[in-house]
């Protein structure tokens, strides 16, 4: 069965699975270990004791490299594979992981869980545009208005909903691996559970792209002291996992993402729905707004009314609030000698023809009035009777009356007869 | 009784000539 129905052929609101969808996807990135090889040391600690243990990370080693695409591989705890940056790459430089969804999505959440003590300070972005512009997600340090001019913990309010914040959640050290930073993207915001009927929100969790940019490193302040190289060593970003998880926008209209001819993700729609997010009616079905789909209703695009008659409609907003929100569409370039905005009734020079039902092609007839007998082209719509000269009769007016007699003039063809 | 249909070849068109139709 089609989800995006119910067991009686009604539509209702559809939407696709929840997926990691950065899984297996490609992330570019600004840093990686390796290239030359390089020493790094991971830390531990046992009580106030601190130890390091120092590996090579080298890109041309398979066993030794760190590559972006352990980002994005199968996150099994039992063998973490880790993204890791060059050593030291310290404020005010940063290091930024950005991953293409290749579709809007709606994101509901963005983690990552590290291999590295996690950064003193970072930032999550989103584009909604496939990169061309970035709007900040969400601010992760223990000095918010310092690094990002952003008050801790700032409330979350219906005038806001909109704006990222800044925490200094998730920002210690501690556990020197292992450490997870979560970022969900509708807790705390006051509409979350209205989300159907927030526009705000909807457009707050759109997003084709996620950046992460790491601001700056945690460090036990050694860096600079003696043994200042071992210590830098020790200081880098190395993430396992980085998922997003959300759903393929689809607006309410799809239940599920498919690749095209392009191999581009585009939505599955129905509802006579069109577009790669189902964000417009498909062609001819402009009765009424398109209309995001709701748990209540679906919203589904409607048909023009245009009897057969037509192909194409457009949409007019005046005669739909007119009708009570009910019917808006315009029906255009009327074919069969049909004429109006459903193509019901037939245009100048043409009649019903009552044995035929509108939508039949031959519903409207020639009125076929005479040249000489008619006082015009147009007959009544229904009957089909010309208007006849004075002394001329017949549905086409191509008879004299009776007491008539056809004339030599063309102006008066029947005249009385003496 | 049913009376004839306009018979076009009857009618003098000489001052009517944007009047008449083509087959007339």
């Amino acid at each position: 069965p089609d989800p995006c129905y119910d067991e009686n052929g009604n539509p209702r609101r559809c939407i696709p699975d929840f997926v990691n969808s950065a899984f297996g996807k490609d992330v570019r990135v600004s840093s990686t270990c390796g290239t030359p090889a390089a020493r790094y040391c991971v830390m531990t600690e046992k009580g106030e004791e601190r130890t390091r243990d120092c590996h090579t990370c080298d890109a041309g080693d398979p066993k030794k490299s760190h590559p972006p695409a352990y980002l994005t591989d199968l996150n099994n705890p039992h063998n973490l594979t880790c993204w890791q940056s060059e050593n030291y790459v310290q404020y005010p430089q940063n290091v930024t992981l950005t991953l293409s969804l290749g579709k809007t999505f709606e994101v509901t959440y963005v983690s990552l869980q590290f291999c590295s003590p996690r950064p003193e300070s970072m930032a999550i972005f989103k584009s909604m545009d496939y990169g061309k512009s970035w709007v900040p997600f969400q601010f992760y340090s223990t000095q918010c208005k310092k690094m990002y001019n952003k008050q801790n913990k700032a409330a979350i309010t219906k005038q806001n909903e909109q704006e990222a914040i800044c925490t200094d959640s998730h920002t210690d050290m501690h556990p020197l691996t292992g450490g997870l930073i979560a970022f969900s993207t509708l807790d705390g915001r006051p509409s979350a559970h209205d989300f159907d009927n927030s526009p705000v929100l909807q457009d707050w969790v759109t997003a084709t792209d996620i950046k992460v940019a790491f601001s700056r490193l945690h460090t036990f302040g050694d860096e600079n002291e003696d043994d200042s190289e071992l210590a830098r060593d020790s200081y880098f970003y190395a993430v396992s996992d980085l998922q997003v998880g959300g759903r393929c926008k689809c607006n309410g209209h799809a239940s599920k993402c498919v690749k095209d001819r392009e191999g581009n993700l585009v939505c599955d729609c129905k509802h006579n729905t069109a577009g790669p997010e189902c964000d417009r009616c498909k062609p001819f079905h402009y009765d009424r707004p398109w209309q995001r789909a709701t748990a209540r209703e679906a919203n589904e695009c409607v048909a023009c009314h245009c009897n057969l008659h037509a192909r194409r409609c457009r949409f007019n907003m005046e005669l739909y609030k007119l009708s009570g929100r009910r019917s808006g569409g315009v029906c255009l370039n009327c074919r069969h000698n049909t004429a109006g905005r459903h193509c019901h009734y037939c245009k100048e020079g043409f009649f019903r023809d009552m044995s035929k039902v509108i939508s039949h092609r031959r519903a409207c007839k020639a009125c076929d009035c005479h040249p000489v007998g008619a006082a015009g082209k147009t007959c009544n719509q229904t009957t089909g009777q010309c208007p006849c000269k004075d002394g001329v009769t017949g549905i086409t007016c191509n008879r004299c009356a009776k007491g008539y007699q056809q004339s030599r003039s063309p102006i008066a063809p029947c005249i009385k007869i003496p | 009784e049913v009376m004839p249909t306009l018979d076009m070849t009857l009618f003098d068109w000489t001052d009517y000539e944007d009047m008449k139709p083509v087959d007339s």
